[in-house]
């Protein structure tokens, strides 16, 4: 109903105009309501993503970068996990066009949210890894079939699963 | 409902019995191209109660059995257990369990069963289940592999039914 | 013309049969004309992709990981580039979803190529840039404008590019 | 025709006048998420002559004009000049010059301007050197980011036509 998509969408606004900045150290970024139809009914409209990484100018979504709308997605996926949690969580290499400085400050979001909820990250980037409680290493020795492994960070390079960047 | 681990066997490339420990906050899922880490995730998805195979990477349901390796032949039955810790936040139903074992299986003759603590449910049983704790419910609780970016791309109206989601 | 397609596509052929299996460590796969007309006149028709990792059972191309996808899209990419090679050959970052040893099978094979064709190559990868004859880093520090600057490996670290998996 | 240098200046992020020298056998890129790697791609397309704004992530192709920062107003012109070396393999009438220099100029107002050798030319003569040499019109000699996986994803009839490309 639409009341409580509005109270929604204003939560999970709230939400992502605190986690943007937060994930882009720096910058800001918001939801509009759209009219789609013309009839100035936003409420049946859709939702546009308006984003300024720090110290640009305002410009399309289009013109960002491929890190910079994954970020920005991942802003907003979060934000609406924080408005209505659910109990566990599936991120499966979401992590993989970011740099450094970005993954860590991904991770560090993700531990966070892990206070209350769980969370299984799939990833091949050793950053990501180390806020892991327990590591599964995925193996396939005997080709064609996976073999699992639980596996402490500096067991991983074995598995050659890491990507080693340095 | 918190997970508490998830048995795979005979599913996509986990020919043998596997499992994860799933009990901790954060779980990461490591290894090369190609040995099974999305997989995991599509076993989750299916032991819920997905219906389509197109959802699972496959063209027909039984592509989630596995078909064989060169030292392997096919299995006949893919089956998923998922366990999980009675926390409070279940159907009235299921308070009286400390935990609640979903499990899927499909046959190669195309039959299903569903399990809930062992004993056979129907499907819905299972999505109810499901649905009564927000589990798998949501689209953004499963983020798959190049996918993430889908969000900032797609059309406006497209992301208002995103958020609709968690309305 | 149809004589010179089928003559490409031939070339093309025998050299992604060749370039799999090294990119892969093993398998095989080749390019299969189909007929989508029904008229039984493959001339006109589509090419499909037969491929099959290494120990693995042949299966279809959506069954394959994001990886396996990548790295064969690399292998038809390279085949079509080895058989007409053009003056210089542009990379922006395909190498992202692969793991450690599949960057490294994929670098040696930029640089045979390299022997006859120019590669620039974009990437936060760590193997891919120790194959480079020079390092340019791209930074942002006044923020919205672009500096180049020529690095050599070790002074990676402090442009925070390099995404350390290890 | 080898590559050996290309000068950016005032297109995308690029205000101030940059160059890279690509005279060397590999060339890497490396730099954090948004800081304008791929801009130098768009660049070298553009200066080859592009004329689709779709093609450089733009609506207009006034977007490919630096337009400005939180210190920086916008530029009033875009310019990118990419000098080649005649290694033999150009048209006959570029055989007498020891380097090849193609420079391509957008102001604000929408005009355009194109260059070889700082003479003054029409955009035709630029592609007839670029379609002589075979540099830049093939699909597969640029791989843009994120569209690696597009070969294997496509339809047949697609990939057939990214394979004619190379007969
Ligand atoms: N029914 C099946 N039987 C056997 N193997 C299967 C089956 N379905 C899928 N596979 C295999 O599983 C592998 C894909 O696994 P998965 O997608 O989990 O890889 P991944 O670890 O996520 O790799 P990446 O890092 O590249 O994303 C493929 O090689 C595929 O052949
Ligand atoms: N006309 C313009 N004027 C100013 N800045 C621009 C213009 N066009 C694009 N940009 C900026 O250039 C940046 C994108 O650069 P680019 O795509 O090259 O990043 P990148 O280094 O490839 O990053 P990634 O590693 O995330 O792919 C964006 O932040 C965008 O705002
Ligand atoms: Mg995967
Ligand atoms: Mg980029």
């Amino acid at each position: 109903c639409r009341k409580r998509f509005k109270e929604t969408f204003d939560a999970v606004n709230e939400r992502f105009q605190v986690l943007f900045p937060r994930l882009f150290n720096g910058g800001n970024a918001r939801l509009v309501l759209t009219d789609e139809s013309g009839d100035g009914d936003v409420l049946q409209g859709g939702v546009d993503i308006v984003a300024q990484p720090p110290g640009k100018k305002l410009q399309s979504l289009d013109m960002m970068s491929g890190g910079e709308k994954a970020l920005t997605a991942v802003s907003l996926i979060f934000a609406m996990f924080m408005v209505k949690p659910t109990p566990f969580c599936l991120l499966d290499e979401v992590d993989a066009p970011l740099d450094e400085a970005n993954v860590i400050r991904f991770r560090e979001i993700v531990k966070d949210m892990s206070d209350q909820s769980q969370f299984i990250v799939i990833t091949h980037n050793r950053r990501t890894m180390e806020i892991a409680d327990r590591l599964y290493g995925v193996t396939m020795e005997e080709p064609g079939i996976s073999k699992l492994v639980s596996v402490k960070l500096g067991e991983m390079d074995q598995l050659k699963g890491a990507r080693k960047a340095s | 409902m918190r997970i508490k681990r998830i048995d795979l066997c005979g599913f996509k490339s986990f020919c043998d019995r596997m499992h994860l420990d799933l009990r901790q906050s954060v779980t990461a899922v490591v290894g090369p191209n190609g040995c099974g880490k999305s997989n995991v995730v599509d076993a989750l998805r299916w032991a819920m109660g997905e219906q389509s195979a197109k959802h699972l990477r496959g063209k027909a349901m039984a592509d989630v059995i596995f078909n064989g390796s060169d030292s392997r032949g096919p299995s006949g039955m893919a089956e998923i257990s998922i366990t999980f810790e009675n926390d409070g936040n279940v159907p009235p139903e299921f308070l009286q369990y400390n935990e609640i074992t979903v499990t899927r299986r499909l046959h190669r003759d195309g039959t299903s069963e569903y399990l809930l603590n062992r004993l056979p449910v129907r499907l819905r049983d299972v999505t109810n289940l499901f649905l009564g704790t927000g589990v798998g419910t949501r689209a953004y609780s499963i983020i798959e592999q190049g996918r993430v970016g889908l969000i900032v791309s797609s059309k406006p109206v497209d992301r208002r039914y995103f958020i609709e989601e968690a309305a």
